[in-house]
């Protein structure tokens, strides 16, 4: 397995949004590109994430293989790269550790280094394709900030959308509080739009805790699609651009 | 007070 991206920023900051919640994860590499899933410790919530192999600048995947890996040891490592440092990966049919090395633009820096990986067991759930009941668009950095805010004032945040609103509110041991925001009228900018498609209307509570481990991946994308059913987890995307790839969160609603 | 499910018990093991 061989892979080449222009930018090891894409990386550090997919690994910045995921670190926090999971420990050890199985990287698969196939011909069709580099995938994550995992649970995090306390099976609340699920990370998915997809690079597709075109969203590469090489990609060489002649037989499926999973590299097993430690965060924190990844993080050390991709700490040597600079953002604007090419990053290729490499592993063999072993799979006992694999290669990163860091190239700078001008080509005048290269730096190797090989990480142990480690057998990890892990079980992978079947996602199913579902038809939500509400998705709601909105500018990442916003949907970062509705989490910060209402993080403070409790543990759990409700999420109510109708065709003319998306509300949060939080209802904790100081007061309570809410954000709502309606869909965009004016479009200045497509990154500052908020759109609301709508099959019913929807009402649940979930942990802010998660929902703020997940606003980590902000850096990722100006916009974030949360898509919701009743009784169902929440799924909250963020794309890399259109044909690189996601990193996808579920987590499972709180039950009254 | 709510109560939490796991994410597991509503997505199938492969």
């Amino acid at each position: 397995f061989e892979a080449r991206l222009t930018q090891a920023s894409l990386i550090k900051k997919i690994l910045e949004a995921i670190k926090d919640l999971v420990t050890d994860a199985n990287f698969d590499c196939s011909p069709e590109g580099l995938s994550l899933q995992a649970m995090d410790s306390s099976h609340v919530s699920l990370v998915s994430m997809v690079l597709h192999a075109q969203g590469f600048e090489m990609f060489r995947c002649q037989r499926a293989v999973s590299l097993g890996i430690n965060l924190a040891s990844l993080t050390k490592i991709l700490k040597c790269a600079g953002n604007d440092d090419s990053i290729t990966l490499r592993a063999d049919e072993k799979g006992d550790k694999a290669e990163f090395v860091f190239e700078s633009q001008s080509q005048d820096r290269l730096s190797e280094f090989e990480l142990k990986l480690m057998d990890i067991d892990s079980e992978h759930l079947g996602i199913p394709d579902t038809k939500y009941s509400a998705i709601v668009e909105m500018p990442s950095s916003e949907y970062r900030r509705i989490c910060s805010d209402l993080g403070v004032m409790g543990d759990t945040v409700r999420i109510s959308v109708s065709k003319e609103s998306v509300k949060f509110q939080v209802d904790g041991d100081i007061g309570k509080g809410s954000v709502c925001l309606h869909p965009s009228s004016v479009v200045d900018k497509p990154t500052e739009v908020v759109k609301i498609s709508l099959e019913e209307p929807v009402d649940m509570i979930f942990s802010i805790r998660y929902l703020n481990y997940f606003a980590k991946a902000a850096p990722l994308s100006d916009t974030v699609t949360l898509s919701l059913s009743k009784d169902f987890p929440l799924q909250i995307e963020f794309k890399f651009g259109e044909q690189m790839g996601y990193l996808r969160y579920y987590l499972a609603p709180k039950i009254d | 007070q709510a109560s939490q499910k796991s994410i597991s018990s509503f997505f199938k093991k492969n």
